[in-house]
Formats: C-alpha cells, structure tokens, sequence
C-alpha cells in the first residue's frame, strides 16, 4: 500500500460552502448548480452523503476563498431552493493523496487518516475517486499534513 | 460543456453503509477504516460532508453488495467507536460522467443533475474528482440514467 500512493496534492486557497435541510428530491441538486453556473462560480469539489433525518440532505462544494460570497448570493437568490441554513467557512484546504492502482480504499484511507491524527488534524470532509482520496482540513495545518503524508507513504526518500 | 465529458461509466453491483453521528475528532476516521482494512473490505466511495449538528458528522461509504454485511461487523465490532446509528442500503449503483479538464463542475454538474431529475431519479451521494462527477441512485434506475447521460451530453451521435 505504501507503494500504492505515489504522490501527495494541495490546494490552500478553498471555501467550503455547506447546505444544510435540502430537499431529497429529484432536481433540487440539478437547480442549486445551475444557478452557480449561470453566475460563473468555479465549483471544485461537491459532496453529498446521506443526512439522518428523511427526506433532507446536506451537500458541501467548495470554490475559491474569492468567489465564496457570491457562491452564496447565487444559491439564496430568487425563489428559494428550499434550504434550511447555508453556512461558508473560509481558511479551509484540500489534501490529496493519489494511488494508481488503489484496489480498495480502505488500507490508504486509515494510513492517510491516521497520519492526519497522530497530529491532531481534524477532517472536515472526505471524497474519493478510483485514483486519489481527498480531504478538507484546517487551512493552517496544510503543511504539516503534506509532510505527515509524506512520511507516512515513505515518499520522504524519494525527494 | 458537452464536448467536455467524454464517456459515461456505471457500477451496479453496489451497498452504501451510512454512519451517523460519528464523533468528529481527529483519529476517528482512521479507525474506522483501518477496521475495514484489517477485515479485507474492499471499499469503492468514501463521502463525508458536513452534518449540521457541532461534533457530529456522517460518512457514507460503497462496498459490493457481497461485502455489505462484514463491513457492517467490521465498524460494530469491538470497542465502540461511537456513532449513534449505522445503515444499510443495498441495491445501489454508481454512475458518473468523465471529463478530462472539467474547469468548474458547476455546469457539468448540472446538466448531470437535471438530466436525472428529468427522468424522476434522485441523487443519494455525489462526490467529484478532477475528471470525474460521480452519484449514487438507486440501481433500478442504472440503465434509465446512463442513456438519459448520453443523451444530455450529445455522446449518442458517436456510438
Ligand atoms: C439532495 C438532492 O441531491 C436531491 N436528492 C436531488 O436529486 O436533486
Ligand atoms: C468524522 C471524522 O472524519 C473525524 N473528523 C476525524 O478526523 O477522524
């Protein structure tokens, strides 16, 4: 697994916008999106798992620090989209690890997440994809973390 | 944006556990999965977003419906690791449309989105890579989506 990972990515300059109570049903994610790309808001990461309470999701997406407010004004403006709280928080980064090849995600996840915790960072979202596993953490921690990640995948010897 | 995506892909064979209320501090993550690991899980999606209540977060995550039971064990077993509720839904599929330079997912996304919608198929999960946007719905709807996919992003012409 060590050898899996063959690289580690950053982004520091992320805000994460968080929906919270959307409607579960057919088009409201189809609505929220169009409005950001009718107002030309560059979108990077979007994430929807399941909320507890039937019948209401949450979906977070980030932008760029910059474009956070009007990210915002997009989705409150006009008729409403149904929404119960819509929350941005600034100072956010997005951690990547990238494994060609990852069978399951599970053993890069707890070395990728255990890394993270043997310093004390918190994550504040996961998203994956075949190839690469992704979190939003603590804007101030980045460094730290991409050298915990480093270390933990031994790419430190590589440098 | 319709000559941005390039293919659409799909995976049926898939269960989506869900944790909620799983305590948000750092190392939490990391057991849960090294769990999974140590149980041979092969885990396909992992999506964390943001729950509303301070301290508490939800994470879904995909294994194939055969492993939907040991994954199960894997997180209960043991030592609690304090999530409130753990839940299972089989027959789930993932579907997801690739675009190789996506620059914003927003208008990706949406045409995405709205082409479910258009069709009365509601996003369970979403959850993004660089060239990638990929939800989760539920799996009778598998072939509906991705010819409603193909459509909306002009890809019939060149079957
Ligand atoms: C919450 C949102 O994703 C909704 N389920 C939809 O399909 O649009
Ligand atoms: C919820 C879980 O991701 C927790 N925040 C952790 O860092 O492990």
């Amino acid at each position: 697994e060590q050898r899996i990972v063959s690289g580690v990515a950053y982004s520091r300059d992320e805000a994460r916008v968080a929906l919270f109570g959307v409607p579960d049903s057919p088009g409201v994610a189809a609505e929220i999106f169009g409005r950001l790309a009718q107002a030309g808001v560059n979108v990077d990461m979007i994430v929807q798992s399941q909320a507890r309470r039937e019948g209401a999701q949450n979906i977070v997406f980030t932008v760029t620090e910059r474009e956070a407010q009007r990210a915002l004004d997009a989705v409150r403006a006009g008729a409403s989209i149904g929404f119960e709280e819509a929350q941005v928080r600034r100072d956010v980064a997005k951690v990547s690890v990238i494994g060609i090849g990852m069978r399951s995600h599970a053993g890069v996840a707890h070395t990728m997440f255990a890394a993270l915790a043997a310093k004390g960072i918190n994550i504040e979202a996961i998203s994956t994809s075949e190839i690469k596993i992704s979190v939003l953490i603590d804007a101030q921690y980045v460094e730290l973390a991409v050298r915990a990640l480093h270390t933990a995948y031994g790419l430190d010897a590589a440098a």
